[in-house]
């Protein structure tokens, strides 16, 4: 564990309390992605099945299980508790689109044709494009609430420092896995637009607002 | 190879 890593897993883990926060302290999911969530519970859980085969550590594995936890419980929030305040007009993009191609591609490209393995790396390239669903409503709207924004920037920032680590884990341990280190590119560069308008407008105590 | 399979990130 190194201190990129270690950093991109809290600001992963910021990002979700924030979220769930936001929805709560405000009772309302608006602005919120729906489909982005779903996206995310799939990737949560078809990537961590190997708690049922493989050991890691006791950090490795509360984070896991806090992950999927975390994402079906938001579900619950956005689908049945505050259903009222879900953006469902807006929230139109269309995910199978996002889900089929993941799905080819990891039964194409992947390390190994097991089915835990090819999972896991369908998990890894659907994690890359999760995240469209949501700047696709933020982009309809033409807005998002600076708390959303956080939301987003600390998202966008856990796979970002993910790619420091995987550049010093090379150098360090030898070690690489091309797959996630390309994905984990694609996701952090959808990002940078949005990076770009965090910095230049909400960090400036102005609203993230997109030019008509 | 299986070392490398074993995912240790989350």
């Amino acid at each position: 564990m190194n201190i990129f890593r270690l950093l991109g897993d809290l600001s992963h883990l910021v990002a979700i309390i924030i979220l769930l926060l936001k929805i709560w302290k405000t009772r309302s999911c608006a602005g919120i992605s729906g489909k982005s969530q779903i996206l995310f519970a799939i990737v949560y859980t078809t990537r961590y099945l190997d708690l049922f085969t493989t050991y890691v550590s006791t950090y490795n594995t509360f984070m896991k299980l806090v992950f999927i936890m975390t994402s079906i419980v938001t579900i619950f929030l956005m689908n049945a508790k505050f259903k009222a305040t879900y953006d469902h007009n807006h929230d139109t993009f269309r995910i199978e689109f996002l889900i089929l191609p993941a799905l080819v591609l990891a039964l194409l490209i992947n390390n190994e044709f097991t089915i835990i393995e090819v999972l896991w790396t369908f998990s890894i390239y659907l994690e890359s494009v999760a995240i469209l669903p949501q700047l696709f409503l933020v982009s309809k709207t033409g807005e998002a609430e600076s708390i959303t924004s956080h939301y987003l920037f600390a998202l966008g920032s856990y796979r970002g420092l993910y790619l420091l680590n995987w550049v010093y884990r090379y150098y360090a341990e030898d070690h690489y896995d091309l797959i996630a280190i390309v994905a984990g590119l694609v996701q952090t560069i959808l990002y940078c637009d949005f990076f770009y308008l965090y910095i230049t407008k909400v960090l400036k105590g102005k609203k993230l607002q997109l030019p008509a | 190879i299986l070392d490398q399979l074993k995912h240790d990130e989350l």
